[in-house]
């Protein structure tokens, strides 16, 4: 069912970014614009329809160190505690698995055994520990991931890591649901007597008024 | 739902960027509205190789962190916004900035309570220069203010200044609203509410027939 996705552009264009004006400039590459970074997005047969990526993977080549906002809807779902709780065991982090098409939200604990099982299914590939994998999940919600399609996804979705911006925009794609851009930008600035990136990625068209914590 | 992904090669500990994530989350992610529907998945994660090999940040007072803050608002607003432009069945990006508050926390409280509400949004997809509902948005955002120092903007058009509605030209008001949703463009709507140093931002977008039209078929 998975396939890779060789030109994200071929999905959904890019979003306009409107950048604050500041002492930085922007640089392509999005996620993969700061060393270290690598990323991939494929399609795992997750979506309900069309062959758009659902699967996204984004990887550091050294322990990282992790920060995490969170909604605060009491009704979280399973990623999200999930995180929560990878965070508090672990300062750092190596790898974000994300996936599309279901949210994994109000699935009770079969939906958070389906988070643990990929979150071990991954460490095992990239030999990690599961604390040092971090996960994200959108789509329906209500809905359990299709664990199968996931897992079986996930050597190609290793396969496919790459640190260039081809690796960025395919990740970028693969997140998104309703969303008709996909969102990605990388800035370069001087931070003390050193030039440092930062780049992102994000989706969201709907369900949208976050309050994270 | 909203997810985002922020990664930087800058060398910083991690308390201190943890709580420059927050902080960044707050000036970003949590200042954009689409339908006021909260999501049960919103998560941002922020990871930091520190391989750019620049001087390790530990203090949250020191200049580097004052500068990588600014770095990492300035991704994250950039997403943020990009977000509200998507919003489902949007035609154009509603940015609301208010000033003159007594402090950033009230400022973008009474921000996003403008982007929030659906009166507004409404005339915005109606092209209708409604300051009335931006004053009302911004009165029940539950900061205090004298309404005596209530001033609004549209782009460049004061509508309404000393908490007093001004003659103005509402054909060219109405014409800024329409070609902003012609071009998927931006709508500023500027806020003052009196002479403190509090100043805050938030983004939304216009509410139009296809947002319904979207859901309705978007099954749970």
């Amino acid at each position: 069912m998975s396939s890779v996705a060789t030109d994200a552009a071929t999905y959904i264009p890019a979003a306009p970014i409107l950048l604050p004006e500041g002492p930085w400039q922007e640089v392509t590459g999005g996620v993969t614009a700061a060393k270290g970074f690598k990323a991939a997005g494929i399609y795992g047969g997750l979506r309900a329809q069309g062959q758009k990526p659902d699967l996204a993977l984004v990887t550091c080549d050294v322990h990282a160190i992790s920060a995490g906002a969170f909604t605060t809807n009491v009704v979280a779902a399973a990623p999200v505690v999930y995180c929560k709780k990878a965070l508090e065991i672990s300062k750092t982090a190596r790898a974000v698995l994300i996936n599309a098409g279901q949210a994994n939200a109000a699935t009770g604990d079969a939906g958070y055994q389906d988070v643990i099982d990929c979150a071990s299914s991954l460490a095992e590939i990239l030999h990690l520990k599961p604390e040092e994998i971090l996960i994200e999940s959108t789509g329906v919600i209500g809905h359990r991931i299709k664990k199968r399609e996931l897992l079986d996804s996930l050597p190609k979705l290793v396969d496919s890591l790459s640190p260039t911006v081809d690796g960025a925009d395919s990740a970028a794609v693969a997140i998104t649901t309703t969303d008709l851009v996909r969102k990605t930008v990388a800035i370069e600035a001087k931070v003390g007597e050193t030039y440092v990136r930062l780049g992102g990625m994000a989706k969201g068209s709907g369900m949208i008024h976050p309050n994270m914590a | 739902t909203m997810l985002g992904v922020v990664t930087t090669d800058a060398v910083v500990d991690s308390d201190v960027w943890r709580k420059m994530v927050q902080v960044s989350v707050s000036r970003s992610f949590n200042q954009i509205t689409v339908d006021g529907d909260t999501s049960t998945n919103d998560t941002v994660i922020a990871l930091a190789s520190g391989l750019s090999g620049a001087a390790r940040i530990s203090n949250l007072s020191s200049p580097e962190a004052a500068q990588l803050q600014s770095c990492l608002d300035a991704v994250m607003q950039g997403l943020a916004k990009s977000i509200a432009w998507d919003g489902e069945g949007a035609t154009c990006l509603i940015e609301v900035s208010v000033v003159g508050a007594n402090n950033e926390a009230e400022a973008a409280k009474i921000a996003r309570s403008v982007a929030s509400s659906s009166l507004v949004k409404a005339a915005v997809y109606g092209r209708d220069p409604n300051w009335g509902r931006i004053a009302c948005a911004a009165g029940y955002a539950g900061v205090p203010f004298n309404l005596n120092e209530l001033r609004i903007s549209l782009g460049d058009i004061l509508l309404m200044d000393g908490g007093q509605p001004l003659p103005f030209d509402r054909v060219a008001a109405s014409s800024y609203l329409r070609k902003a949703g012609e071009v998927h463009g931006t709508v500023e709507i500027q806020i003052s509410i009196g002479n403190g140093p509090g100043w805050g931002q938030a983004w939304g977008c216009d509410l139009s027939y296809d947002y319904v039209k979207i859901n309705a078929e978007y099954t749970t």
